[in-house]
């Protein structure tokens, strides 16, 4: 698998790294995908890169790939910035082979990464009709999870028709952040969009918000998908290639 | 009292 821009799967390396240390990835003929749980079963992950969306891209037979995330992350982090990468598995191989290439082709990295052999548990996820979507710019979502930890370790976020409400409280007292849906759309990625079939008031713990987070730098938006008694699905595109879906279980009245 | 609750009741295991 080859990317022109090395820099986006260190980007997503980021994104997922701090919320799973290793996983399983499974590639086939269509692309790369990936599904893990956080240790405590609280969070999950969903990864797709489309085969399409790589400079090239060759898979003979499906192959699943246990990966140290915490390991790749410290070689893609050698990588120039405006790198080209190749990753390579060859039949039969335990390792796989992540190779950068400088843009004017005047120098050549090459690493091999041992790979794992991981329990993996998947989770079929199914199809939902949630009650409420909002787009809004995945910086400022990453704002608000930093500004609501100050406040307490959950968040309740709300949403009416006008807007949605991130609010949280503890020991020091309680703040809100308010955001307008955008009336005037001049920036799509500056737009704050907010469909709503039923109004919905859900908790969740900013912790794993802010590790979702991570993966930000993927995408100028980012997407929210809330329904009662639902985990929330938090969205960042992968440029026209796939997306990366982090998935959390709600904070429930006892 | 707030509890967080986990992923499997929500997902079905494969």
């Amino acid at each position: 698998a080859r990317l022109l821009h090395g820099s986006i799967f260190a980007k997503v390396i980021e994104g997922l790294r701090e919320l799973v240390n290793e996983a399983t990835w499974e590639c086939s003929g269509n692309g790369i995908t990936l599904q893990a749980m956080d240790s405590s079963h609280v969070a999950l992950v969903s990864l797709v890169m489309r085969s399409e969306g790589f400079e090239s891209y060759r898979c003979d037979r499906n192959m699943s790939l246990g990966i140290s995330l915490v390991s790749m992350s410290k070689v893609l982090k050698t990588m120039g910035k405006d790198d080209s990468l190749t990753i390579r598995v060859n039949d039969d191989s335990d390792s796989i082979i992540i190779a950068m290439e400088s843009q004017n082709q005047d120098k050549f990295a090459d690493y091999e990464l041992r790979l794992m052999d991981l329990d993996s548990e998947h989770l079929g996820i199914p199809d939902t009709d949630y009650s409420c979507a909002i787009k809004m710019p995945s910086s400022e979502f990453s704002r608000i999870c930093r500004d609501m930890s100050i406040m307490g370790d959950s968040v309740l976020i709300c949403t009416t028709k006008e807007g949605v409400k991130f609010s949280a409280k503890g020991d020091l007292g309680q703040g809100s952040i308010r955001l307008v849906q955008t009336t005037n759309i001049e920036k799509e990625e500056e737009a704050v969009i907010i469909e709503m079939k039923e109004a919905v008031a859900l908790t969740f713990a900013v912790r794993y918000l802010s590790m979702f987070c991570k993966a930000a730098p993927l995408s100028p938006q980012v997407g929210l998908s809330l329904s009662e008694d639902t985990p929330l699905m938090c969205e960042f595109k992968i440029a026209e290639m796939g997306h990366v879906r982090f998935y959390l279980a709600p904070k429930i009245e006892d | 009292t707030v509890l967080q609750s986990d992923l499997y009741p929500y997902f079905d295991k494969l």
